[in-house]
Parts: C-alpha cells; sequence; structure tokens
C-alpha cells in the first residue's frame, strides 16, 4: 500500500508544473524514504531530478519500493482540478499499481475529490549524477536569475557565464547587439532571500542554451533563492530547495568554435 | 559556431 499524505497541496501543483515542459513521461520512484524522480527531456541536453522527503508528507506509507509511471501532461490536467489551497493525498496499490488515485480536500473539509490517473509502463534510462566539487557556486534570489534569463532571450538564445571570486557575469551576443548582466556578491543579514554569494574554487566561464534556462526558472515559485553550479567542461545544476526537498536541473554546456 | 553538448556526454547512463 502507498499513501502520501501533503498538507500544502499547493507545492505539489507547482513541481509537477515545473517539470512539464521539460518531460513528458516520467517514473516517480516511491520508497520508504521518499518519493523521487529523473528524467532527461527528449533531446538529452537537459535533466530533472526531483526528491521529496517522506518525512514532508503526513502520513506517508509505502510498504515496499515501487514505480509509478506517469503522463505528465495528464497528471497536470488532474492537479489542475486540486485548489491551491487543498490537502492532496496520493494512494495506489503498490503490488499491482495500475492506478494512481488522487484525492483533493479542502482546508474545510466539506469538499473532497477524487481522481484516478492510469498508470504506463515506462522504461527510462537512468543517468549516475556523480558528486561533484563544483569550481564555482553561486546562490541568488530566484526571481533574479528568472529576469536575467528572461531579458537576455531578446539578444540571444546562448548566455555565457563567467563567474569570477567577486562578479557572477551573464552575456548575450546575437543579431541585434549584446547584453550583459553583472551581480556582485551581497549579504543582507537582514534579508537573506536577497543575497548574493559565490563561492569559488577557480574562475570558471560556459555557455548554455537560454531556451532550456528559462525552462528551468519555472521552478522560481518553490524557492526565494536558486543555487547554481558550475565546473569546466560539466553540465550546469540549478537547484531550488524546499523544505521537504529540492528539485534540480542539469543543462549540458555549448561548445564554442 | 556554438555545437549543444549532451548530457550523457558527461553522466553515464546505467
Amino acid at each position: 500500500m502507498f499513501e502520501a499524505r501533503l498538507t500544502q497541496g499547493a507545492l505539489l501543483k507547482r513541481l509537477l508544473d515545473s517539470v512539464k515542459e521539460l518531460v513528458t513521461d516520467a517514473n516517480f520512484d516511491c520508497s520508504e524514504t521518499g518519493i523521487s524522480l529523473q528524467a532527461m527531456d527528449n533531446s538529452h541536453v537537459a535533466l530533472v531530478s526531483l526528491s521529496l522527503r517522506a518525512e514532508g508528507f503526513n502520513p506517508y506509507r509505502c510498504d515496499r519500493g515501487f514505480s509509478l509511471g506517469v503522463n505528465l501532461n495528464s497528471l497536470n490536467k488532474i492537479m489542475k482540478c486540486a485548489g491551491n489551497e487543498d490537502v492532496i493525498t496520493l494512494k495506489a496499490d503498490d503490488s499491482s499499481a495500475d492506478s494512481l488515485c488522487l484525492l483533493f480536500e479542502n482546508s474545510s473539509n466539506e469538499r473532497v475529490s477524487e481522481y484516478e490517473l492510469k498508470l504506463m509502463d515506462i522504461d527510462q534510462e537512468h543517468l549516475s549524477i556523480p558528486e561533484t566539487d563544483y569550481d564555482a557556486t553561486v546562490m541568488m534570489p530566484s526571481a533574479e536569475f528568472q529576469r536575467i534569463c528572461r531579458d537576455l532571450m531578446v539578444v540571444s538564445e546562448s548566455v555565457t557565464i563567467d563567474v569570477s571570486k567577486d562578479e557572477i557575469k551573464f552575456t548575450a551576443e546575437g543579431e541585434l547587439g549584446t547584453g550583459n548582466v553583472k551581480l556582485k556578491p551581497t549579504s543582507t543579514i537582514d534579508k537573506p532571500e536577497e543575497s548574493i554569494t559565490i563561492e569559488l574554487g577557480q574562475t570558471v566561464s560556459l555557455q548554455f542554451s537560454l531556451k532550456y534556462l528559462s525552462n528551468f526558472t519555472r521552478g522560481t515559485p518553490l524557492s526565494d533563492q536558486v543555487m547554481l553550479c558550475l565546473s569546466d567542461n560539466m553540465p550546469l545544476l540549478v537547484e531550488y530547495k524546499m523544505d521537504i526537498g529540492y528539485i534540480r536541473y542539469y543543462l549540458a554546456p555549448k561548445v564554442g568554435d | 559556431l556554438e555545437i549543444q553538448e549532451l548530457l550523457t556526454t558527461f553522466f553515464v547512463q546505467v
């Protein structure tokens, strides 16, 4: 028997909203420690890795590990039927899981809706992501990163990210001209969510697709801060951390001529 | 010209 009840159902709505553009079908791997998902986009350029800890649900029950093969478009359609204040419960019979039950209860509990989503068999290749000691780790307000991606998209569909000890610089060059945004570390004690920090092993400069980065910023509502990890000739890691877990996006770099 | 790398170049499929 699998049951996971999340009081802040809106979180699940936002999480699914932040992956729906990237992947269409994915396996939710459920175990007694929690729920995780790893999926690449069709072009194998980007990957999303989601992890929700069992402690974040109440109750959480997963008698034995199993996978829920889900078409994310269909799941998103059903999630649209949940109110933002609803408590969401996921249930499945973990022996013969051929469907996932979703229960939406409103706060005063006089409205309960129940949906069943047909599950699919998805054989997905799994990537092993090595623990990396990154050359640069940048923390910044997630809204700031979203704005930089959106602004520089008007100039080009590629962005070069340069990180040095006291600056992170985003540069775009295109037909119309060029644009760049430079951020300096700040540490506003009273507003930690506004702070910008740079942890530098060595300077790094990499080029990425802004189309994918903009797509990743769908995770902005999940966290005030976003973490960017860069290492030379390694995929970029973009992480939005939540109390209940994290959503991580990996993006392979572009190599110039 | 920029070439977009693939993740499978960096991460091993298991």
